[in-house]
């Protein structure tokens, strides 16, 4: 079964 | 002040169109160059950038940076009113509580205004680097949006496979598999037509098709979309607008 990850975990808050 | 004149409001519809179903409350951000949008959906695996540049109004001033915190559901309410053909122009003060919309028929016998109240949302901006990519496709948009709904059919994921020779989308589902292999080829006469495939490596990444089928609602805006992807990270799928371009970045799926 596959994980969805999530956009935060990629590209940091400015 | 903000005043953005369209030579036709149909971009607008469009680019409502294409989000709406995403996300529901943005802040358009205006500047001298433009206006752009910033936002992640709810689940916060789809994050969507638009600007629409300063170029694809006819008329465009915005002395001040202005934000427009936008319901897009009210929006889309009031933007469909108007015909596609009309003249579209936005008006908003510096410190705006409502956003005007006016609509003006090309031979300016009917003119229809409409007011937005505004919200004030927080803003929650991520920082997108210059991200490297191992894969580039360019297809047509139309294709890409068939492509991804016939495959959802099958499954919740949609697997993208870029090796040299082509692109393969792939379902598999409780009661079957299916996928779709694409070759390059160049179109002379309709270059819109074409699949560009450049790979420096190969990819194999899954992602939910839920979310590829909001993205494909951007299809009206572009006849071609490029789709852009690195191992172990998020997609970016991209509709270029006659001045600007509407970006998706989907985060995928990893095995556990």
């Amino acid at each position: 079964k596959k994980q969805q990850t999530t956009i935060n975990e990629f590209f940091p808050r400015d | 002040m903000l005043e953005g004149k369209f030579e036709e409001s149909s971009l607008m519809k469009k680019v409502v169109d294409a989000i709406k179903d995403s996300v529901k409350l943005c802040n358009f951000n205006c500047t001298e160059h433009g206006v752009t949008v910033q936002a992640v959906d709810d689940s916060r695996v789809l994050l969507i950038s638009l600007l629409i540049g300063e170029a694809s109004f006819e008329e465009y001033r915005c002395d001040r940076n202005i934000t427009l915190g936008i319901d897009l559901e009210s929006f889309n309410k009031i933007i469909k009113n108007g015909n596609s053909s009309d003249f579209l122009t936005l008006i908003a003060e510096d410190s705006p509580d409502n956003v005007l919309i006016i609509f003006e028929d090309k031979k300016k016998d009917r003119v229809s205004e409409y007011s937005l109240k505004l919200m004030d949302l927080d803003s929650d901006f991520l920082q997108i680097d210059d991200m490297e990519f191992d894969a580039t496709i360019t297809m047509p948009s139309s294709e890409f949006a068939k492509i991804t709904r016939d495959l959802k059919t099958l499954s919740e994921s949609l697997q993208i496979i870029v090796t040299k020779e082509n692109v393969k989308f792939s379902s598999d589902g409780d009661f079957g598999t299916g996928n779709v292999v694409l070759k390059g080829f160049v179109d002379m006469d309709k270059p819109d037509e074409s699949i560009k495939i450049d790979m420096a490596r190969p990819i194999n990444l899954t992602f939910g098709a839920k979310y590829i089928a909001d993205i494909v609602k951007g299809t009206s805006l572009s006849e071609s979309v490029t789709i852009k992807l690195a191992d172990k990270s998020p997609a970016l799928f991209e509709y270029k607008l006659p001045s600007g371009f509407l970006r998706f970045y989907l985060a995928p799926k990893f095995d556990e």
